[in-house]
């Protein structure tokens, strides 16, 4: 979709899902709804958030995440924050 | 921890002091399990021998993952799991690291062993004899589990964070402690304490400026730094004979030719710049640096690469020794207050030939030591986020605290070191209160807190210069462990109420605009063991709920000290407790005194009787 990609964490709240797997499942359906590619999901994927919170981080364009932020049970998309210990 | 514990009564059993009643009484933390997110561990280190410990918690449900450097035989029943997230990091970050959970660069074995260190004796636990004692944990029996979020020169991913307190979410720990700066308004932690497991976080190292502090989410304890009663002083000789006491991690390293027991070459500058120090011949010397520390690294730096001797350098305040251990790398560096350090440029421009020594630092612990006190660099209240929530919560030791650092022990200085103390209360704490909530913890810890030193004098706080702290500088004050483990009434909250007082739910960024707003009230309705109104305009009641987890039948009078310009009505005067009335609400009424654009002023609502006093502070500014 150009633009360079960079690590974006999509939040959907609690764990609606029984199994985490489940949950995972419903991460990637959603991100290959959005990549178009099952393929590109799975590249693009870095962590599953499934036990505490239901969530993902993802390789994403600015517009990529931007088009996520849209989708239905999507909290919020915001780029990964880089943080120091103190 | 060779002293900090002891300085919060928290004492370890020895040949001349007894345990302390709430160590005895928790077992020691034994089967608490901590998660520590951090930047790994250092599993041979002594602080996590598990020596004597029984079987791992049968609830525990983590992993120990292995790596190039870690075998499944380096967890343990004291190291009972370990994950590292390395996915999506860039390569740089694992220069100098391992993919494993081992810890490379000292942080994360450090604040580990704050929290829950084994016993180490004290010939084993000293930064080169200085500090010497026995070393441990708050909780030195409690079980640790390591989440590597954090890589080689301290740097954190949110996306690793996350997955960290999602795993540990499901791996059962109990408390979390996050020594580093995060996203305010974190989801992972409000979930985290959804599921009974308290956040413990660092209000950051920004002070003193007002406005500075982090990680201010209300369900989190935000922890501030303060200092213990232990001093390390350094006496430097003239050739006049005159002698001036600083303060130093210098040590004696043998057949070393940085120590001079003789007198050397003393060189007196006000300004240690680059440009300044270049060229110059500081060989064999000592150097004085007169510029309140501007330059100090540099200084340091520039006397270590050409064989200076020694490095002097003026702060306003030389209580907190910064971490100036690494940089001097064994040479002798001794911080002295300004007047010292005029004195000994006085006498670098009388004499014709200068000359100076440095006597290593020696450890000097007791109430000659006015402590605690809150550091220059501990962040500060107000949260710029969450202006009506009181932050910090509680202020812990963070200065000059001696814990473990791969095989080894060395003395860090920050509010990392600082929210570790608490978490290894708060797991003393829950061996007591299991079934109390993660918000009824923080407000034990929130009205038992110090407010005076021993003496009963009032709490100092480092700026500029010295004034006495407020619940800016500390929250509650400075933590009690002994008291929070039997705080009389405690101020709790359902997990569910926190959604209820923000505009947007809890992670999102949205306008605010697009989210529904009827529920909304002003965060000063939470009831939390603190009052903040940052907009007081007009009179305004706050309520709070109190449960009485003290004696059945219990009487409790309010006393009431104002915030300077604010009239405060606390109704009823008097609660009363039996077995049919545990819970009592009461009502705060804060009328402003006069119309004007104000500043903060602070005050407090005690509720006492003859046994107990439940503290909170209220903070408030006319606008």
């Amino acid at each position: 979709g150009g633009g360079s990609r960079k690590i974006y964490i999509a939040y959907l709240g609690d764990v609606k899902h029984g199994h985490p797997d489940e949950v995972v499942a419903s991460h990637h359906d959603m991100l290959t709804t959005l990549l178009q590619s099952k393929e590109d999901s799975s590249a693009s994927m870095v962590y599953n958030y499934k036990h505490g919170f239901s969530g993902f981080a993802a390789m994403l364009t600015a517009d990529q995440a931007t088009r996520l932020a849209e989708f239905p049970g999507v909290i919020s998309v915001e780029p990964s924050k880089t943080y120091k210990t103190t | 921890t060779t002293h900090s514990w002891d300085f919060l009564g928290l004492n370890y059993p020895s040949s001349h002091t007894p345990a302390s009643e709430l160590l005895k009484a928790t077992n020691y933390g034994e089967n608490i399990i901590i998660g520590m997110v951090d930047t790994g561990v250092w599993p041979e280190s002594r602080s996590f021998s598990d020596q004597g410990y029984g079987p791992v918690p049968s609830r525990w449900n983590g992993k120990c993952e292995v790596g190039p450097d870690w075998g499944s035989n380096n967890c343990s029943r004291k190291v009972i799991g370990a994950r590292f997230y390395s996915a999506g990091v860039p390569e740089e970050y694992f220069k100098g690291d391992s993919l494993s959970p081992r810890d490379h660069n000292g942080h994360g074995t450090h604040t580990a062993s704050i929290a829950a260190g084994s016993p180490v004796e004290p010939a084993a636990a000293s930064f080169h004899g200085i500090a010497a004692g026995l070393a441990r944990g708050g909780a030195p029996r409690a079980r640790l589990a390591v989440y590597k979020s954090c890589w080689s020169d301290g740097t954190c991913f949110e996306s690793t964070v996350l997955a960290a307190v999602d795993d540990a979410i499901h791996d059962g720990v109990d408390v979390l402690s996050l020594s580093l700066v995060m996203s305010e308004n974190s989801f992972a932690a409000l979930h985290a304490v959804k599921k009974g497991i308290v956040v413990v976080h660092t209000a950051g190292n920004n002070g003193p400026a007002m406005m500075t502090i982090e990680n201010t989410s209300p369900w989190v304890i935000t922890v501030a730094a303060t200092s213990i009663d232990r001093s390390f002083p350094t006496v430097i000789t003239l050739g006049n004979s005159q002698q001036i006491v600083g303060q130093s991690l210098y040590y004696q390293v043998k057949n070393s030719s940085a120590y001079k027991s003789d007198f050397t070459n003393l060189i007196c500058t006000s300004s240690c710049t680059p440009e300044n120090l270049k060229g110059n011949d500081v060989k064999g010397m000592i150097l004085l640096c007169n510029d309140k520390g501007a330059s100090f690294f540099t200084a340091a730096q520039y006397i270590v690469d050409n064989g200076g001797s020694g490095l002097i350098s003026s702060l306003r305040i030389v209580d907190d020794l910064f971490n100036i251990a690494e940089a001097c790398q064994g040479i002798a560096c001794v911080l002295v207050d300004i007047d010292d350090a005029d004195k000994i440029c006085q006498y670098y421009e009388d004499s014709s030939n200068p000359l100076a020594k440095i006597e290593p630092a020696r450890t000097v612990t007791g109430n000659e030591i006015l402590a605690p006190k809150v550091p220059t660099f501990s962040s500060r209240g107000p949260s710029v986020t969450y202006p009506a929530i009181l932050k910090p919560d509680i202020a812990a030791p963070g200065v000059n605290i001696l814990a473990a650092k791969k095989d080894s022990y060395a003395i860090i200085s920050g509010t990392s070191q600082a929210a570790p103390h608490v978490a290894g209360i708060v797991a003393l704490l829950k061996v007591l209160h299991p079934d109390w909530s993660p918000a009824a913890l923080k407000s034990a810890i929130i009205t038992t807190a110090h407010v005076t030193d021993e003496r009963g004098m009032p709490i100092l706080a480092q700026a500029s210069s010295q004034k006495i702290a407020d619940p800016f500088d500390y929250g509650g004050g400075n933590i009690n462990p002994c008291g929070a483990a039997h705080p009389g009434l405690i101020y709790d909250i359902d997990p569910s109420d926190y959604n209820k007082f923000f505009k947007c739910p809890i992670g999102t960024k949205k306008e605010p605009g697009t989210c529904n707003t009827t529920t909304t009230l002003p965060a000063y309705y939470l009831n939390l063991p603190s009052i903040s109104v940052p907009d007081l305009r007009q009179p305004i009641t706050v309520y709070r709920t109190v449960t009485n987890v003290g004696e059945v039948n219990s009487v409790y009078h309010a006393a009431v000290q104002s915030p300077m310009g604010v009239k405060m009505e606390v109704f009823p005067p008097v609660l009363m407790f039996d077995a049919a009335n545990k819970v009592q609400t009461y009502q705060v009424k804060l009328s402003p005194m006069w119309k004007l654009h104000g500043d903060y002023t602070f005050g407090s609502l005690t509720w006492h009787n003859d046994q107990k006093a439940v503290r909170i502070p209220v903070v408030a500014r006319i606008t």
